[in-house]
C-alpha cells in the first residue's frame, strides 16, 4: 500500500 | 492541482523536451552547460526519492519518471554520445558547480521542515535547484550569442518556477495552513536569478536579433 505522506508537488 | 501549477509543470516539461529535441535531432549541445544538467539530475534524484514510498497520483508519478529520465539521459548524451559529446565546449563550462552542492547540503541540514532523511534530501534538492542554473548563465555570458533552442530552454526553465510561485500564492489563499516558507523562498531566489536573462531575452523579441 503506497501511503501518501510526502509532497504533492513536483 | 490548479491552473498555475499545471502551467508550471507543462512549462517545465516543455523545457526538457526542447533540450532533448535540440540534442537528439541536431546532435548538438553547443551552448548548453553539462554542469547545470548534472546539478538538475541530482536535484531530481534527491527530490523524487519518495517515488516508491508515497503515491500521490498517476500524473505525479509519471512526471517524476519523465524528469528523472530526461535529466539523466541529457547528462548521458552530453558525456558519452560520440557526436553530441564533440559539440560540448568543455573549456567554457568551468563553473565550480560542486561548490554549490556542499553549501546546499549544509543549509538543508540546518534549515528544513522535518529532520528526516527524505525531508532533508528533499530540502537539499530545493536549495540546489535554486542555484543549478548558475553554470548555464555563466556559460551563456561567455559564449555571448546563443541559438534559439538553448534560449527557449532557459526561458521555459526560468518560467516554470515563476508559475509555481503563482501556484503557491493561490494555494496559500485557498488552502488553510498551506505555508511552506522554505519552498517559497527557494523558488523566489531561483526565479530572481533569471531576472537579467529574462530582460535580455525580451529585448531579443523587441529587437528581433539573437540573445546578446
Amino acid at each position: 500500500i503506497w501511503v501518501y505522506e510526502f509532497k504533492d508537488e513536483l | 492541482m490548479n491552473i498555475f501549477r499545471l502551467a508550471g509543470d507543462m512549462t517545465h516539461l516543455a523545457s526538457v523536451l526542447v533540450l532533448l529535441l535540440k540534442i537528439h535531432t541536431i546532435k548538438s549541445c553547443a551552448g548548453v552547460s553539462l554542469r547545470t544538467q548534472e546539478l538538475y539530475a541530482i536535484v531530481f534524484a534527491t527530490r523524487y526519492l519518495d517515488i516508491f514510498t508515497s503515491f500521490v497520483s498517476v500524473y505525479n508519478t509519471f512526471m517524476k519518471l519523465v524528469f528523472l529520465g530526461s535529466s539523466f539521459s541529457i547528462v548521458w548524451y552530453m558525456r558519452y554520445h560520440k557526436a553530441v559529446h564533440r559539440t560540448y565546449d568543455r573549456e567554457q563550462d568551468t563553473f565550480r558547480h560542486w561548490f554549490l552542492v556542499l553549501p546546499c547540503l549544509v543549509l538543508a541540514l540546518l534549515i528544513h521542515e522535518k529532520f528526516t532523511f527524505l525531508e532533508v534530501l528533499w530540502t537539499f534538492s530545493l536549495y540546489l535547484e535554486a542555484v543549478a542554473i548558475l553554470p548555464q548563465l555563466v556559460l551563456l555570458q561567455r559564449t555571448r550569442n546563443i541559438d534559439n533552442l538553448t534560449g527557449q530552454y532557459i526561458f521555459l526553465l526560468g518560467g516554470y518556477r515563476g508559475l509555481y510561485i503563482l501556484n503557491w500564492i493561490y494555494r496559500y489563499f485557498t488552502e488553510p495552513h498551506f505555508v511552506h516558507w522554505i519552498t517559497w523562498i527557494a523558488g523566489l531566489v531561483q526565479t530572481l536569478l533569471y531576472a537579467d536573462f529574462f530582460y535580455y531575452y525580451f529585448l531579443r523579441f523587441i529587437g528581433g536579433r539573437g540573445v546578446e
